[in-house]
C-alpha cells in the first residue's frame, strides 16, 4: 500500500 | 496508528463537539464563521470523494462520515435553523471565501500527485483546508468578546493541525517511502496560520484575562 499511504489520513 | 495521529483525530474531533455543543445547547453561534464552515464542508466533500472507491479501516469510514456530516449540518444549522441563525455575526463575517476556492483549484490542477479526478481533488482539498480558517480568525479579531467555547474550538482545530505535523515527522522516520509532500507543505501552511492565534490565546490564559486578539 505504499501508493495509498498517507491517504489513511483524514 | 500512532499517537500523534490519534491525538490529532481526537482533538479535531473535540474541535467539532465543542462547536455542536455551542450550536444545540445555546442555540448560538455567535464568532464562528460560516464562511469558514462553508469551506470545511466542501474540503471534506471534495477529499472524502474515495469513501466510494477505496476501503481503508471501520474507524477511518466512520471518521470520515462524522466530519462529513458533522460539516454539513453545522452549515445547515447555521443558515437555516430559526434561532440558531439569528447569533450569526453575518456584518462581521465578510470575507470574500469564494475568491479562495479558484487559487485552490488552478494549484491542485497543477500540482498533484496524479492527475485523475479523485487525486485533483484530493489535492484542492489540502490546498483549502490551508486557507478555510482565514475568514474564522478574521472575524474573531473582529469580534471584541470571544467567549470561550470559540476560543477553544479554534484552540483545538490548531492542536489537530499541529499534531498531524508530528505525525507525519513520527511516520517519516517510521515507515519506509512515505514521502508526501503536497500533505506536508499545506499542512505546515495551515498550522503556521495558528500560530499568532496560539500566542494571545496562552497570554490570555498565562495572565488570566479574557482572550482578545489585536485590531
Amino acid at each position: 500500500t505504499k501508493d495509498s499511504a498517507g491517504k489513511d489520513e483524514l | 496508528m500512532n499517537i500523534f495521529r490519534l491525538a490529532g483525530d481526537m482533538t479535531h474531533l473535540f474541535s467539532v463537539l465543542v462547536l455542536l455543543l455551542k450550536i444545540h445547547t445555546i442555540k448560538s453561534c455567535a464568532g464562528i464563521s460560516l464562511k469558514t464552515q462553508e469551506l470545511y464542508a466542501i474540503v471534506f466533500t471534495t477529499r472524502y470523494l474515495d469513501l466510494f472507491t477505496t476501503y481503508i479501516s471501520l474507524y477511518n469510514t466512520i471518521m470520515k462520515l462524522i466530519f462529513l456530516g458533522s460539516s454539513i449540518s453545522i452549515v445547515w444549522y447555521m443558515r437555516h435553523h430559526k434561532v440558531v441563525r439569528r447569533s450569526y455575526d453575518k456584518d462581521q463575517d465578510t470575507f470574500r471565501h469564494y475568491l479562495l476556492m479558484l487559487p485552490c483549484l488552478l494549484l491542485a490542477l497543477l500540482i498533484n500527485e496524479k492527475f485523475t479526478f479523485l487525486e485533483v481533488m484530493w489535492a484542492f482539498s489540502l490546498y483549502l483546508e490551508a486557507v478555510a480558517i482565514l475568514p474564522q480568525l478574521v472575524l474573531l479579531q473582529r469580534t471584541r468578546n470571544i467567549d470561550n467555547l470559540t476560543g477553544q474550538y479554534v484552540l483545538l482545530l490548531g492542536a489537530y493541525r499541529a499534531l498531524y505535523v508530528l505525525n507525519w515527522i513520527y511516520r517519516y522516520f517510521t515507515e519506509e517511502n512515505y514521502v508526501h509532500w503536497i500533505t506536508w507543505v499545506s499542512g505546515i501552511v495551515q498550522t503556521l496560520l495558528y500560530a499568532d492565534f496560539f500566542y494571545y490565546y496562552f497570554q490570555s490564559w498565562k495572565n488570566n484575562v479574557k482572550l482578545q486578539l489585536p485590531a
